[in-house]
């Protein structure tokens, strides 16, 4: 459902090029949940940006269900929003709505009726262990709360590719836990599709496959290894 | 050279008052490495927030060195710019300086002369692998290279107690293996006192003592785990 052909990303600064991503090339079916790893600096969160169709500047080409994307801003625009979740490595929850607010958001934007929106966002919360903190605003937040809330927003509108990045890293085992079966459970029912980078092998030892990274290309199939 | 006395915390949220630290009391040792542990939103960083002396609003008593602290604001920032070193859970780092500059500025607070500056930060910048980003902003950097600037930065003073909230939740195993393998040679060397509140077993089995936090208590000893 993802393909990568001939990928590559460089960061400009100053006179200084640094090559993040190098030529990636890979294919991802439907229903995968793959674990990206590796070091840190080694282009996890610029692939994710590149899949998540938040970064469009880079070389080489992008397949999505099949379609090579053009880049049209507008038209990645409609597809996030129908089709993807992400979660931020520093969650990037917005400051002025609560938790039920942030993770309500992708529902408003996909025109669900207001009931039903209300049922997916406390269902959703329950999920995660953060039912009691709907009310609140993520300043008010702990780091691992804050964490779920992303989660959640990430999953409510049921999209079919989720984009994770670091998902569980401030989480302690059980809500890491709680996390994994949520993703898990989607996965399943609606054949959602996953890529997480993760360091945290309570999350890469769920993964279908690992992808691995160093220095902005993927390693051997074989030496995969989240940790 | 800290205790806590019957210390407690509550957040105000409009009419809800929220308990987040309940008669918390402990003595932690000179030198000791504390592992702070304890399920997302039992607490840590609140507690940290008022060992570090940011946090002068609680009720209870805090001995920092067998002195009671008055909560005195301008006696509290010297204690912290000489003594202290803090790594913190979002990191905050100066978005307008570079690596170098953010690791700098506690030696630049402390008044150490420019030449023992240079080459103290290069050093400890080495000891996290972060060296070749010197130059580089915060937001040219990966979420495991900004974690390991803060972590630079709370121990280029060689400060008495350092306070880490959560140091190792963005960073790959060798990258975390490095932090730990400074934190303890700067302990070991210096008789640094360390607060670490963490969910990563690849920190607290380093840990001298476990602490293990739950709704703002302090569980029994014998049941205290990291993960
Ligand atoms: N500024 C604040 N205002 C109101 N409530 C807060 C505030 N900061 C934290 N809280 C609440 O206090 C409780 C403890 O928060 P704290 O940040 O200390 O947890 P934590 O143990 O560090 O969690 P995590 O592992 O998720 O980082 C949480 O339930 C949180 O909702
Ligand atoms: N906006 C940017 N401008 C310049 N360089 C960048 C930028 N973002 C990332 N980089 C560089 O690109 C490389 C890859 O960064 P990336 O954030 O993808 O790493 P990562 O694998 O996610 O790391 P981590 O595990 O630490 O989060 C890093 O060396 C980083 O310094
Ligand atoms: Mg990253
Ligand atoms: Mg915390």
């Amino acid at each position: 459902m993802l393909q990568f052909k001939q990928v590559s990303k460089y960061y400009q600064t100053g006179q200084i090029q640094q090559q993040a991503l190098k030529h990636i090339s890979e294919q991802i079916q439907t229903g995968e949940m793959i674990g990206l790893c590796g070091p840190s600096g080694s282009g996890k969160s610029t692939l994710l940006n590149i899949c998540g169709l938040l970064d469009l500047s880079y070389q080489g080409e992008l397949y999505f269900d099949g379609h090579k994307l053009d880049n049209d801003p507008q038209h990645c625009m409609i597809l996030r929003r129908q089709q993807l979740g992400f979660v931020f490595q520093r969650f990037n929850l917005v400051p002025v709505m609560s938790a039920f607010e942030n993770v309500e958001y992708p529902l408003m934007l996909n025109q669900v009726a207001i009931r039903e929106r209300k049922q997916r966002v406390m269902q959703i919360l329950d999920a995660v262990g953060m039912a009691e903190f709907a009310h609140s605003k993520p300043d008010r937040l702990s780091g691992g709360q804050q964490q779920r809330i992303a989660v959640a927003r990430a999953l409510v509108h049921k999209p079919r590719l989720v984009i994770a990045d670091e998902p569980t890293a401030s989480l302690d085992s059980h809500t890491a836990h709680q996390v994994v079966e949520l993703m898990k459970d989607i996965g399943k029912s609606h054949q959602t599709t996953f890529v997480i980078a993760t360091h945290d092998s309570r999350m890469s030892e769920h993964c279908s496959r690992l992808i691995q990274l160093q220095d902005g290309q993927i390693l051997a199939k074989e030496t995969a290894t989240c940790v």
